[in-house]
């Protein structure tokens, strides 16, 4: 069926969805805050 | 069957109105429900305030013990913790409503009023309880409802708190604890002071054929929303402002404990036993905000794994 | 996914006259469906056996037009114009459209320089409007325009007609993506597992701690 063919062609160039430096050092910030706040946590629950 | 409770019947509702069964007992009254319309436009209404408390009204009839909220209103005032009867601004505002809604052939009558605590959770303050005991004295029945637009996405359901005031002068029963939720520091006096003036409704939802058919359209819109959001960037100021606020009441509670260091052994068990709840507490607070955290955490992450380690 | 509901009936309708046509009319439809605004798929018509069948005859390079059409750019053109007939300014329009969505799938970000030489576009502005007028607004493609750092990030962009070969490569990446997603479920379940099975342990430790400190009151 070709125009599912096109419409998955479609969608899997979109992947992946972002791939840059600037993101993925934006996304390892977060995590680390994120974990940040979560060790603080445990030491406030101590 | 799903529909059915949208009929108004007027008869029905002047025989209550006659009745007046909740003026006999201050608890009458025990759940609320609430409709999709009603609930989408209140919640949207909220979080369109931001950090501002915004007001409105509400629609609906008396079913027994229960409040049908069929719709909502917002009202054109701001700041409601900021003075009683703050909806005394929109008086004309609301009878011109009322009015042009029974020309459009909406005969359900104002049930009551709603308005938003962001970030603070669903209580009343004692500006609330002052400006519900006035609305119960005078347009009865009538119900408060809070909603918080602020912890209800950090929470991800919808923060919302159904209430009615005592009289005053009136002993309340004593109660089932309520769920607990985080009260700010700053907020913490207010909410003590006034939490015996009022009880809290059962709130459920219902929606009719025509909104199942809507949501079930927007199902894939609402996931699309929903993937495409973070918790952790929408809400930053919110945590922050936990966190803030969860360092004060450390402080706080680290300065009760010094100063009772040394009267330790001969301080009251029951002064202990609050010293200790109050630190769990703050241990309860912050292991919510962490919780919160690492959901969103583990959105992004499973976001990150789906859609950004597949390459072509 | 809109693009293909919009081109549908399309398809359909230039199908279906396809199947009923030979020779020069049959060239006719093929220009008409090479030159039609809206229409940015043409497997379907050529795998129509009469559309097959002008292979080899005197038509037979409109069925190069339409192949060119399904999977080949304006640059392709440009190489093979000799052996191509002359196409109409409609048709010119379709195959830079077409070239943009190739372009895509290549790259998220497309240099504007790179753009105007496969389009033989002039000038920045002219680039631009071309992919907001004939790109965007057509819903071929979804993106923004930096103009300061000179390129097209795509967002979207709409499919084009597979070769057989391309298939292949699909296939692995669904099945990646298949693998990376039931992987990913195992871990969370294997993740609630464990989250289940410490609760449980936390609670048996503070009631046998609970219960240590109630016998040592007793004691005390």
């Amino acid at each position: 069926e070709n125009s599912l063919l096109r419409q998955v062609s479609s969608l899997l160039r979109r992947l992946p969805a972002i791939e840059s430096v600037k993101f993925q050092d934006d996304f390892l910030m977060e995590y680390n805050d994120t974990l940040l706040i979560t060790y603080l946590a445990m030491f406030t629950n101590c | 069957d799903l529909d059915s409770i949208y009929v108004y019947d007027e008869a029905a509702q002047s025989q209550v109105q006659q009745d007046r069964p909740w003026s006999q007992d201050p608890n009458y009254f025990k759940r609320v429900k609430v409709s999709a319309l009603a609930l989408l436009k209140m919640v949207v209404h909220a979080r369109s305030g931001g950090t501002i408390e915004v007001m409105g009204l509400m629609q609906g009839k008396i079913d027994g013990d229960a409040f049908i909220v069929m719709d909502a209103f917002a009202l054109p005032v701001e700041g409601t913790e900021t003075r009683v009867n703050a909806q005394a601004d929109a008086y004309e505002y609301m009878v011109e409503y009322s009015q042009t809604n029974k020309q459009a052939g909406r005969l359900e009558n104002v049930v009551g009023w709603y308005h938003s605590h962001p970030g603070y959770g669903c209580w009343l303050s004692g500006i609330d309880v002052s400006t519900q005991m006035l609305n119960q004295q005078y347009q009865e029945p009538f119900l408060a409802i809070v909603i918080d637009p602020t912890r209800t996405v950090s929470a991800g359901k919808v923060e919302i708190g159904a209430f009615r005031t005592y009289p005053e002068g009136h002993i309340p029963p004593d109660e089932p604890v309520s769920e607990y939720q985080t009260i700010p520091l700053n907020k913490i006096e207010d909410f003590g002071v006034h939490c015996k003036q009022y009880y809290a409704l059962d709130v459920t939802y219902f929606k009719s054929s025509l909104d199942c058919h809507l949501l079930d359209l927007l199902w894939n819109k609402y996931w699309v929303n929903t993937l495409s959001s973070s918790p952790l960037l929408a809400n930053r100021d919110y945590v922050a402002g936990q966190i803030s606020d969860l360092a004060e009441k450390l402080e706080q509670a680290e300065n009760q404990l010094s100063h009772s260091r040394m009267g330790s052994f001969l301080v009251a068990p029951q002064r202990k036993k609050e010293e200790e709840s109050q630190v769990a507490k703050i241990t309860r607070d912050s292991l919510k905000i962490t919780i919160e955290q690492v959901h969103g955490l583990m959105s992004q992450v499973i976001k990150d794994i789906l859609f950004n380690s597949v390459h072509q | 996914m809109d693009i293909e509901q919009k081109q549908a009936e399309l398809i359909e309708q230039f199908v279906s006259r396809a199947e009923n046509l030979r020779g020069g009319s049959l060239a006719n439809v093929i220009v008409e469906a090479t030159s039609h605004p809206s229409l940015f798929a043409f497997s379907e018509i050529l795998s129509v056996p009469s559309v097959a069948e002008l292979q080899g005859t005197e038509y037979s390079v409109y069925l190069d037009v339409l192949r060119l059409f399904a999977h080949g750019t304006w640059s392709d053109y440009k190489s093979n114009a000799g052996s191509l007939p002359p196409l109409q300014p409609d048709q010119v329009l379709k195959l830079k459209q077409l070239s943009v969505l190739t372009l895509a799938e290549t790259d998220k970000v497309l240099p504007y320089d790179q753009l105007m030489q496969q389009l033989d576009v002039s000038n920045v502005r002219e680039l631009e409007d071309f992919l907001i007028n004939e790109c965007m607004y057509a819903g071929i493609v979804r993106g923004k325009l930096d103009q300061l750092r000179r390129c097209f990030e795509v967002q979207f962009a709409a499919g084009r007609d597979l070769r057989p070969e391309q298939i292949g490569s699909m296939l692995q990446t669904l099945t990646t993506w298949l693998n990376t997603s039931e992987n990913l479920l195992l871990s969370i379940q294997e993740k609630i597992k464990w989250a289940d099975t410490m609760g449980e342990l936390d609670k048996k430790h503070r009631k046998e701690i609970e219960e240590r400190v109630e016998d040592v009151k007793k004691t005390l």
